[in-house]
This record gives structure tokens, sequence and C-alpha cells, in this order.
């Protein structure tokens, strides 16, 4: 069966930067992927498409006035290693829903696209900032069955990782496991495995800040495809391969805040 | 008449902090101020309130099960220099919309609150991440007449201070302009200066990142309760200042994503 995920965490934690050498990798072990931006941002998929921005879903809807007509070829675009991308766009500045977006992207691409059936695994890449009703679209239509998230050990993007706990907690949705992007904060590593201890699911990597990742991202690739026999394409590789395995499907209960500032505090 | 102001930035650049003294020192010239926090994490106001953080409006609303028959007391609770304050509390993750809890959050403060139309200065503090209608309410709802962009010197602030500007070119509100929260990046002062300069509104502070602020933070107060004699107090006194003042009412053009790599790169 389809590997149906979402990649959530705060802006500016890493959840692109992840989700895209992540798809990377898949696409490296032969795997189908189809990696769908849905950040107001729409960068998800840059550094698989040698560093070019593909038109955003509701930029293409919007053009054409409504959704009937559009060709998969215009708004899905096939980048390194045959990853599919796609970007969802962000709702109009001040008077849009984000939800609304995401909804039209995914009824749009099941129409036109059949690789949003046929991929071996289907990546969503979610902003966790504000754990609305919105961004939580591509699980309440049923396209996503287990999510990850993406933290430092700073206090707030520890704080946004549990309110996106309590919001799987609600809707009922498995947490794969937690995803630290090092920010070389103070004990980072105890502090995001604790986390995730107190959380009961796996810390599933530790991921160096590195300059050849924002190095990559300058030249418009991923690491797998610039520096593919760095070390950190190797986490990277690790991580895919970890994606991959099944997990117990564990529904995340949040945590309390107070607990959260004392864990962060160290 | 009243001054309707809403303070605007990505999450965690320092808008509670800015708001609460700013209100804090108007509290201390004199002026009656209402701030009412529209941040999920609903901790706008803990720093007025010697470190206390009161029920959310819609935590009150959800327990009583509707708004009819809750009383002022309730959701509004009085601070330091008598800043009366109000938390809306965030959706319920997952499934509601930020928006909704605004809307309603309001409607009832116009109901059971004289001070929301006595205060001499009402200040909104509001999340940027996401420049959706949600959060556009306050706008909307002609709440605001005119708003204020807390960014630092780095990509993603500036990136979401840009696109808040694109929500405010649509809604046609005004730009007061932009404060510049220090995170000690090079040439940070001069980046935002650039950057305000570019949308056409004055740099109104720049705040030093000072320890002063979490330890008074740390302590459940402001800066201007807790360190009145301070350096950084007298930052944000001379910031009241300028927000009271009247402006030309520049509804900002938003600048171009290439522009803003090219400036915080610097
Ligand atoms: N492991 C890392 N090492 C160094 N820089 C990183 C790393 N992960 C992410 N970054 C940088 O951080 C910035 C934000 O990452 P991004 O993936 O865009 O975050 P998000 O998608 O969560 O908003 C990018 O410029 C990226 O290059
Ligand atoms: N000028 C400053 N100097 C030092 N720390 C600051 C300053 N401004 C904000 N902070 C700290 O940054 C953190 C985030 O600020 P906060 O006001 O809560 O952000 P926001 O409301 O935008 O999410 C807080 O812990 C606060 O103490
Ligand atoms: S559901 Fe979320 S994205 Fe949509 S308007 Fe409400 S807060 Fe904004
Ligand atoms: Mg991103
Ligand atoms: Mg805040």
């Amino acid at each position: 069966t389809q590997k149906q995920i979402a990649i959530y965490g705060k802006g500016g934690i890493g959840k692109s930067s992840t989700a895209s050498n992540v798809a990377a990798a898949l696409g490296e072990a032969g795997k189908k992927v189809m990696l769908i931006g849905c950040d107001p941002k729409s960068d998800s998929s840059i550094t698989l498409l040698g560093g070019r921005r593909i038109p955003t879903i509701m930029d293409v809807v919007r053009r054409l006035g409504n959704p009937d007509g559009v060709r998969e070829d215009e708004i899905v675009f096939e980048g390194f290693r045959g990853v599919k991308c796609a970007e969802v766009g962000g709702p109009e500045p001040g008077v849009g829903c984000a939800g609304r977006g995401i909804i039209i992207a995914i009824q749009l691409l099941q129409k036109v696209s059949p690789s949003i059936r046929e991929a071996d695994v289907l990546m969503f890449d979610v902003p966790g900032d504000i754990v609305c009703g919105g961004f939580a679209v591509p699980i309440t239509k049923k396209m996503v069955r287990e999510t990850y998230i993406i933290t430092s050990g700073e206090y707030m993007p520890v704080y946004a990782a549990n309110n996106i706990c309590r919001g799987l907690n609600t809707l009922k949705t498995p947490l794969g496991g937690i995803i630290c992007n090092e920010r070389e904060a103070a004990n980072e590593r105890e502090i995001v495995g604790r986390f995730a201890e107190a959380l009961g699911v796996p810390l599933l990597a530790c991921i160096p800040r590195s300059p050849i990742v924002q190095q990559c991202e300058r030249e418009g690739k991923s690491v797998l495809e610039a520096a593919p026999s760095s070390d950190i394409a190797d986490v990277y590789r690790q991580l895919a391969a970890k994606v991959l395995t099944e997990k117990d499907n564990k529904v995340p209960e949040a945590l309390d805040d107070g607990y959260l500032r004392d864990l962060t505090r160290q």
C-alpha cells in the first residue's frame, strides 16, 4: 500500500530541507515519490528542480478562473530522481484560508494526476505554526496515515511540536516519530530525545546543522544531488529508510507546557 | 478618537514582549490601554499580570457552551498600570479556525466590556506566520486602523513581514512602521532600515537583544515594572510615544522575494 505521510513543524525549522532531501533519498532508492508543498512559501520542491520555482496550483487556478481544464503538466513537475513535485500555494493574503487552497489542490491532483495514487510514497510538507483545521486538511481528507514532526531543542519549536500533537490527538492520527534538526542549542540531542520519549515515539534522526545544506540550497540542489558522498547525505538516507519501516500507530498525547519550559531551559 | 492598532510578526520574533512593554509604557504615561492577545499561545499579557496566565475567552465560552452569560470579570483582567488584558485563545487544535475564535472574542468583548470602547489605545497582538483571513479578523471587523510589524534582520522574519504587507495591501490597511527586535544578526539595523525604507514607512525602533527582557519575563513582569530605570525600558517608552503620534496612512506594497533574499544575505 502507498505510504502517506505529512511532515509538520514550526516555520523555518527545516521541514522543506528535510522533506526534499528525504524525497531525493527515497527516489535514489528506487521509490516513486510525490511531494506536495502546503506551505504558503511554496518552496518545498525548489532544490529538487535545480533551483526553479514552479507555478503553484492556486496561481494556476486563479489565472484560469476555475480548476476545470487544468492539465497535470501545468501543476506537477518531475524533479531529481523522478520525484513528482507540486506546490499548493498560499491563501490570498489577508482574505483566504490555507485549508481551502489545500482542499482544491488535492481534489485537482486526484482528478488529473495518476501519480497521487501510483506513488509509493506521498509526502505533504505542512507548516505547524498554527494548528487549525486548515493545515489539518491533508489528514482530514484521508491523504495522510502517519505524521512526522521536526523540531530543534529550543522552546518555540518544541512548543509548536507539542501543539501539533494536540491536533493529532484530536484527529486520532499517529505520529511516526520526532526528527531533530539541530540549531546547536545546548544539550539539544538530549532535550529532543527526552521530548520524544515523553511522547512515547522514537527520535528518528538528529540532523546536524551543516553549511553543506545551505550551500546545496544556494546551488538549487538537494544534498543528495550536490553532495551525495557527504556524511549528511547519509543522515538523510538513514532517515528515509526509517520513514519506510512500519511503526506502532501511536497517537500522541500532548505534554504540559510547564514540562516543556523546564525541559528546554536546561 | 481611540488609537486602534495591531502588532503583527512571525512567531517568536518578539510581538508579545514588545506589545506588553509598550502597553506598560503607555499605562505609565497615563493612557488607558487594552491589550487583546490573538496568538493561540495566549501569552500576550503574562508579564502584565505578575506571571499569571488568565483564562482565554475561547476556554470560558467552551466551558459554558455558549457566549451568553459570560461576565466581563471572567475574561478581562487588570494588570500593571491599569492595562486591561484579554486572551482570545487558540482554535480547537486540528479542527477550528483561529479567525472564528477572534470573531467570537471581539463580539463578546463589545457586549460585556466597556474598556474595548473606552480605552485610549486598543492593541491586538497577532501572529503573522500565516496571512489568512483568520488573522486578519481584527482588521476586517474594523477594530484596527493601523498596524506595526516586528522583524529582525534574518530572512525568515523579513519574509513573513513582507507577506503581512501583502495582506495589508489587499485589505487597504495602513502600516505605521517597522520595529526591529534585534537577534544580533550581521548588519541587522542597516538591513531592517533598508527594508522599512523600501516599503516607504519609518523604522520606529531598534530594540536591542537584552538579557534584562528575559530576566523580567522569568520574574513574570514587564521591563517597565521590573527594570524601570534600564536603558531598554526607555527604548520601549520612546516606541510607545512614537506609536501615539499621528502618521501618514501608508498602505504598503509588498516587495519582491528576490530583493528580500539579497537584502538579508549581506
Ligand atoms: N541541517 C541544516 N543545516 C543547516 N541549515 C539548515 C539545515 N536544515 C535547514 N537549514 C536551513 O534553514 C532554513 C530553513 O529551512 P526550511 O527547510 O526552509 O524550513 P521550513 O520548511 O520549516 O520553513 C533554510 O535556509 C535551510 O537551508
Ligand atoms: N529584545 C529582546 N531581548 C531579549 N529577548 C527577547 C527580546 N524580545 C523578545 N525576547 C525573547 O524572545 C522570546 C519570544 O518573544 P515573544 O515576545 O514571546 O515572541 P512572539 O510573541 O512574537 O511569539 C521570549 O522568550 C522573549 O523573552
Ligand atoms: S482555518 Fe486556519 S488557515 Fe483557514 S482561515 Fe482559519 S486560521 Fe486561517
Ligand atoms: Mg518550508
Ligand atoms: Mg506572542
